[in-house]
């Protein structure tokens, strides 16, 4: 198991916590820049980081990156379970360190006066032997990847001893989330495992646990670092294909439709005569010279309707050449 | 603005997040001097803009104009301070990180 240090041999870069011990304490205005909603324990550690570095130039953690991850409570067989979804860390930030805070109570009362009422039990020589130990907690970490049912792999376990009173603790589990982070596995989870025979329903407490990973983000002397994380919005409207993708590719949403040919493109040109405008000075050629093959006779001009269907028919049979009107013949002899 | 100096130097510009929209996920700075370089690197340059060999003999070439078509050096940022950003990632976790080269300490020819 993980023999967690102390909390004063928390590594200097967990420091800041020192006054955490009261959560009701909000550092400055940290909590109030951070908005109503924003009271809970992590956004004004990260507040107090960010300050000490603003003021001081401290890196945190020695690095230049500090991620912080809140707690999603889920009740697994009436055990109240913390879960920590990490996976909005980078592949470029190596971690240097990782802390795991709580908040934990005291004894609570009903319990402490059950032991406190309870007949003590006495020795031979009729002495009351001393208070049992009050009920240890234990815990449990574990890491599962994003799909799987499991209840996960366990990552560690710590004993914890509960403390006097109601105060904020920082347990480093930096070799948790690295194992957990090398096998994949991003979805960690943390269980407080008390011997209490019944610690009851848990219920979502303002205290709610967090983890902070310090990392160093090898990629943030890029030149464009600051694009990658804080430039949110798409310069490419929603909808228009990836600036890199080729134009068919499949991630394309519009389906591409060839244009097929039904027949001999329409237009209006004659065939086989030259659609250059005849230049001023252009010698007349005689008619027979521009259509070298013996032009067909004309057919007498059909009315509107028939003329339509007739075109149709005339496509469907899939003639070469266009029938033309008299005027339009004349009009091109002329030409 | 009109009276700023001719010569490359560093000039004020204060960056607001909210002006180019990433103070939704920005908790703090709201704001902060980024500062901007702009200005001649005209032949002789002055030594308080701090021309590499280089940008001085790129200067020489253009004022004696062996070659035509060179252009003077440009005034671009010397040394860059960092920035500590405190914002919201995708999953509306908070996180802060330490970003290089975020505002102007110096300018210079180069």
């Amino acid at each position: 198991s993980h023999r967690a240090p102390a909390w004063s041999a928390l590594p200097a870069a967990a420091d800041g916590l020192q006054g955490d011990r009261d959560p009701q304490r909000a550092p400055g205005d940290a909590a109030a820049t951070l908005g109503p909603g924003a009271q809970d324990m992590v956004a004004v550690h990260m507040h107090r980081l960010y300050e000490k570095y603003s003021r001081r130039g401290a890196r945190p953690g020695g690095g230049n990156t500090v991620r912080s991850f809140r707690a999603r409570l889920e009740v697994v067989d009436q055990k109240a379970v913390y879960f920590f979804n990490l996976t909005s860390m980078q592949d470029s930030e190596t971690i240097l360190m990782a802390t795991f805070h709580f908040y934990s109570e005291p004894p609570r009362w009903p319990r402490a006066l059950e032991v406190l009422c309870k007949p003590r039990a006495k020795n031979a020589s009729g002495r009351s032997l001393p208070l049992g130990p009050p009920a240890r907690q234990h815990l449990l970490f574990r890491s599962l990847s994003q799909n799987t049912a499991t209840q996960g792999l366990l990552r560690g376990a710590m004993a914890l001893s509960p403390p006097p009173r109601g105060l904020w603790q920082a347990k480093d589990i930096s070799p948790i989330v690295k194992a957990a982070r090398r096998d994949g596995e991003l979805l960690l989870s943390a269980q407080l495992d008390s011997e209490e025979r019944d610690p009851g329903v848990p219920r979502p407490s303002p205290y709610a646990p967090y983890i902070l990973v310090y990392a160093n983000d090898l990629a943030i002397s890029e030149p464009n670092s600051v694009a990658v994380t804080l430039q949110r919005y798409d310069p490419f409207p929603a909808g228009d294909p990836e600036p890199h993708a080729a134009p068919n590719s499949s991630a394309d949403p519009r389906v591409r439709r060839a244009a097929q040919a039904t027949g001999p493109l329409q237009d209006n040109e004659l065939p086989g005569l030259d659609e250059r405008p005849p230049r001023a000075h252009a010698q007349h050629f005689h008619k027979h010279q521009l259509w070298p093959s013996p032009f067909r006779a004309l057919k007498p001009r059909p009315g509107r309707k028939d003329r339509r269907k007739k075109g149709q028919e005339v496509f469907m049979a899939s003639s070469q050449v266009l029938d033309f009107d008299e005027k339009t013949m004349q009009k091109a002899r002329r030409k | 603005q009109w009276d700023e100096p001719r010569v490359c130097s560093r000039r004020y510009l204060k960056v607001d997040f909210a002006d180019i929209g990433w103070n939704e996920w920005i908790i703090s700075p709201k704001s902060f001097d980024a500062y901007y370089c702009a200005g001649a690197c005209e032949f002789p340059m002055p030594k308080i803009v701090r021309p590499s060999n280089h940008a001085t003999i790129q200067s020489i070439v253009r004022a004696v104009g062996i070659v035509p078509g060179i252009p003077e050096p440009c005034c671009v940022p010397d040394k860059m301070n960092s920035l500590g950003v405190l914002f919201l990632d995708e999953n509306r976790n908070v996180v802060l990180k330490v970003y290089p080269n975020m505002s102007v300490d110096t300018c210079a020819c180069r």
